[in-house]
């Protein structure tokens, strides 16, 4: 089971995006994949068209499980909400929160979700995880239980000022709780070639890590943006825009490697 | 002292551009303007050309200072960084992630940052707060330190989810905190008239807040993401670019009304 981290602790950078499509690229290749909405705003969920108001039980109850009955798995049980043959949802809503606190007091509140993910461990061939804007203790503990992480780049000023930190709360992680911690890929989202600040920004970032910056590049479209209306992935709705098939080229690219 | 809290807790709308390019334009009509970065990302704080390394002391310091000795200002007073003649600038560097810790244990942790501002009362026309996106205890700061909150939108759908959610927390603030607090404006940026979910959206937003929305919009302009790689707020940097010339309108009119 690959775990896959989609982190970025800038804002509104594309990780619910990207989260959403390359898990529905990947179990349109027959992969099984499990979706985690690590945010409390909760977007992946909305964007698989779960409805927040009937939902069976949310990460938020599964950490209070995990925190509070460790060697139960009911509540995860519940939790998962299948989309389709391959793919399953674990939805987030504002209580995820809550969770934050609740977290804050357990004996290795970093590595919470990571022991969750233990008992699922043989039924998924891969784990999305959609982190919130923020490097605090839920981002960590997605870090904590990610083998690779995916960082969505937007090609702007202020997206660049924060991967300096993301590097190193990433290397602390390593360090101290998580040894096979590494970047799988860097992704370019919101790509718009016609404008001279995202190239040198691009040409910035591909200095930074090298061959860690995946050559697909997500392109600005507004299929991508249109499709969490419909509650469905843009890969489902729009396969053939431009935005769709580059997510499914960038997983094509990774299932290569 | 007119105190506005710019705070949408999606990220990537459009909270630092608007905070810096607001306070910038208020700052040219000859208003004293005091700009706090209230996000350890410290984005407002580049937008100004302020170096990080380099700062005499941070939010972080001077919420330190609020809670460890409330009577003293000393470090409040290193931490107005001047720039030009009529706008000086809190700065924060990640320093400030550190800072919710700290306030958690704190009396009355929700309103050190209001307590902290009565300080520097009679100095200042404006101040504007650069929160992060989240709602946590430094927006929830923000807040209570506000009299009036500027909401950034994106017209997209992602970003319609959330407005409830920051509804029911600005009421609670409103109850428990602060009664004076009030939405002044909602503010729609990165507005592309040619796509057709911009105004699905706008119009919503429209629908449910009626006269808040204000009648200028924020175009998507490239110019206010490259000025920031020049440390100058775009309506310094580049005055007759449609972005600039927005925000511009827009600070007109709310020196009208
Ligand atoms: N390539 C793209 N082209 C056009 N729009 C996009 C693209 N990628 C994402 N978007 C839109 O941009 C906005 C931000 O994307 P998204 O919400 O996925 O970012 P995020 O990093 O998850 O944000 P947050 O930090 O709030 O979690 C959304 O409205 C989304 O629909
Ligand atoms: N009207 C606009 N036109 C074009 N680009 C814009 C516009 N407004 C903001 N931007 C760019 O979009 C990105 C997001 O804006 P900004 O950082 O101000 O949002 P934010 O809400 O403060 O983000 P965060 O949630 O991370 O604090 C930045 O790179 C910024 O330069
Ligand atoms: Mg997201
Ligand atoms: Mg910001």
């Amino acid at each position: 089971m690959a775990v896959w981290g989609v982190v970025n602790q800038k804002g509104g950078v594309g990780k619910t995006t990207t989260a959403v499509n390359v898990a529905s690229s990947l179990a349109q290749l027959g992969k099984r994949v499990l979706l985690i909405d690590c945010d409390p705003q909760g977007n992946a969920t909305t964007g698989f068209g779960l409805e927040k108001s009937s939902l069976q039980a949310t990460l938020a109850d599964v950490l209070e499980e995990a925190v509070e009955s460790p060697d139960s798995s009911t509540v995860l049980e519940q939790s998962l909400h299948p989309i389709g043959d391959s793919l399953w949802v674990i939805p987030a809503t504002l209580d995820l929160a809550g969770s934050e606190p609740l977290l804050m007091n357990a004996v290795g509140k970093e590595v919470i979700l990571r022991e969750t993910l233990a008992k699922i461990q043989d039924r998924f061939d891969w784990v999305m995880l959609d982190a919130p804007p923020s490097l605090g203790l839920l981002t960590i503990n997605v870090l904590a239980a990610s083998d690779r992480v995916l960082v969505p780049l937007q090609c702007e000023f202020y997206a660049l000022e924060g991967l300096s930190q993301l590097m190193k709360t990433i290397e602390m992680v390593r360090r101290r709780i998580n040894p096979n911690l590494d970047i799988a890929q860097v992704l370019l989202t919101m790509h718009d070639g016609r404008n001279r600040l995202t190239q040198q920004v691009a040409d910035e970032v591909v200095a930074f890590f090298g061959d860690k910056v995946s050559s697909i590049v997500i392109p600005r479209n507004v299929r991508l943006s249109e499709a969490p209306s419909f509650g469905k992935p843009a890969v489902e709705l729009f396969p053939d825009s431009r935005g769709a098939t580059a997510y499914a080229d960038f997983v094509r690219e990774v299932m290569a490697s």
